[in-house]
């Protein structure tokens, strides 16, 4: 779940994945 | 006078400030009304996460970020995220909402289980935001601004971030000028609130630590 995830876990997945795609 | 480069600069900001908003769907759970308290923590620990996924998606789109070295990207969203995030609810609180969705929002955050010694200064935030009646270019190059902080703990070459940041700051100051006429200060107030932020991010973790004890 979201609220395990560090900040800086959800900023590399967040940088990595295109959610516009 | 801004530029037409200036102007299409501006424009590719502020058109991605106002794509990457909080989905509507998570948005409107934060108004249902009823909730235990750990729905509350649930909910709102679901909001920061979609605020960080949001925000990190408006930042791809500030011209040269992604130029950036990779883990300079990642101390800069990391230095930068709790500020911005404030910034942005800041702004939800300051614009019309439909009757009684502010009391709502409000009354959530203030039943969140965060003491009351950083929700007074964090309302106090919100309440100055609003008095400024910023447009919504200033909105977006302000937070643009604000991830674009060459100080950043971890920040390896901070004259790259410093040449990305400049002309944001160049826009700004005319924008502030010509949407401002006449309040010579304005420019400076705006930068005084990046202020206030750094002192609301400080007060950050030991706010996280009291929520999650309470």
């Amino acid at each position: 779940p979201a609220s395990n995830l560090g900040l800086e876990d959800i900023i590399r997945k967040a940088l990595m994945g295109n959610l516009e795609e | 006078v801004i530029t037409k480069d200036q102007q299409a600069f501006m424009n590719v900001i502020l058109d991605a400030y106002n794509r990457h908003q909080i989905p509507p769907d998570v948005a409107k759970k934060l108004l249902q009304e009823q909730y235990s308290a750990e729905e509350n923590f649930l909910l709102l620990t679901e909001m920061a996460t979609s605020q960080v996924q949001v925000l990190v998606e408006f930042t791809k789109h500030i011209p040269g970020f992604l130029s950036l070295d990779h883990e300079d990207q990642i101390a800069l969203l990391k230095g930068s995220a709790v500020e911005a995030s404030f910034l942005r609810s800041a702004q939800v609180f300051s614009s019309k909402m439909p009757n009684g969705h502010t009391e709502v929002l409000e009354e959530r955050i203030r039943k969140s289980g965060i003491s009351e010694e950083f929700m007074t200064p964090m309302f106090n935030f919100y309440k100055t935001i609003g008095e400024l009646h910023m447009v919504e270019e200033e909105q977006a190059l302000l937070t643009a601004i604000t991830i674009m902080t060459p100080d950043r703990p971890y920040v390896k070459d901070q004259q790259a971030v410093e040449r990305l940041q400049e002309p944001m700051l160049d826009v700004l100051r005319k924008l502030c000028a010509l949407h401002h006429p006449h309040e010579p200060q304005y420019f400076a107030r705006l930068l005084g609130r990046l202020t206030e932020l750094r002192t609301l991010n400080h007060y950050h973790a030991e706010m996280l630590t009291s929520w999650r004890m309470n």
